[in-house]
């Protein structure tokens, strides 16, 4: 197909600081009903992720820190690439989303394996 | 397509029994690297599913048993069920994975939007 990221992914998305707790980040899942969040500073560049998962690591773990459980090494996408290549970085590296990063590497949206199942929901 | 539900789920899937506690859960989790577990009677029945973002809540709630975070009323689909049937019901209900329940009730696998979007990965 010819879909190109930006034609699915979310623009408005929800993000968090690095300063912030896991519990900020559990209560901003809870609350806009998500599982993955990019860590930003305050000028929208990418620090790291954390998921619902990396919160359920700390449970498991007693990890108390967001530091201690945020993926700093972070797989991501561009919003010119196909849809295709998104799809091939999820099942390479086991994970359900990639924030979008622009050529100024500002976060410009998130793209998740549930925006692919979406095309096909139609 | 003519992708059915089979083609695609997960047959070898992590499960977990109602009497478990949420760091069970959590550390079935980590272990099989997966976020969502069907919550399973010694039958094989279907009692509830809980995922990552159940454990995110109860961080975020203080929740300490199983029962307060996992969900009871299961959306699920049939082995024999077109693939975009279950990329319908995940996308009407905010979900990524749904318990394949064969015509006698026992769960005999998982599909998720994983693996609707490795259809398109290849
Ligand atoms: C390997 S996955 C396994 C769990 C599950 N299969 C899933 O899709 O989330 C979980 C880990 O991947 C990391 N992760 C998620 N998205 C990522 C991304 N775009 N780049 C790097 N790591 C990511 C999370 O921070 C977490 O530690
Ligand atoms: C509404 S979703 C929102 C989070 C996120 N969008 C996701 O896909 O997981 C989270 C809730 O859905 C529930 N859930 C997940 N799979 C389900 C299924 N097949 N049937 C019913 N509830 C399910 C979980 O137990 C959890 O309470």
């Amino acid at each position: 197909s010819h879909t190109l990221v930006k034609d699915v992914m979310s623009r408005d998305f929800a993000k968090i600081k690095e300063k912030s707790s896991i519990e900020n980040a559990a209560e901003t899942m809870l609350h806009e009903e998500i599982t993955h969040l990019p860590v930003i500073t305050d000028e929208n560049k990418l620090l790291g992720i954390v998921t619902a998962w990396d919160i359920s690591k700390s449970v498991a773990r007693n990890y108390t820190g967001l530091n201690e459980i945020m993926t700093k090494d972070v797989i991501v996408v561009s919003p010119e690439d196909p849809i295709e290549l998104a799809a091939r970085k999820m099942k390479k590296y086991n994970i359900s989303s990639l924030p979008v990063v622009d050529e100024n590497q500002k976060v410009v949206g998130i793209v998740t394996t549930n925006h692919i199942s979406i095309l096909i929901a139609d």
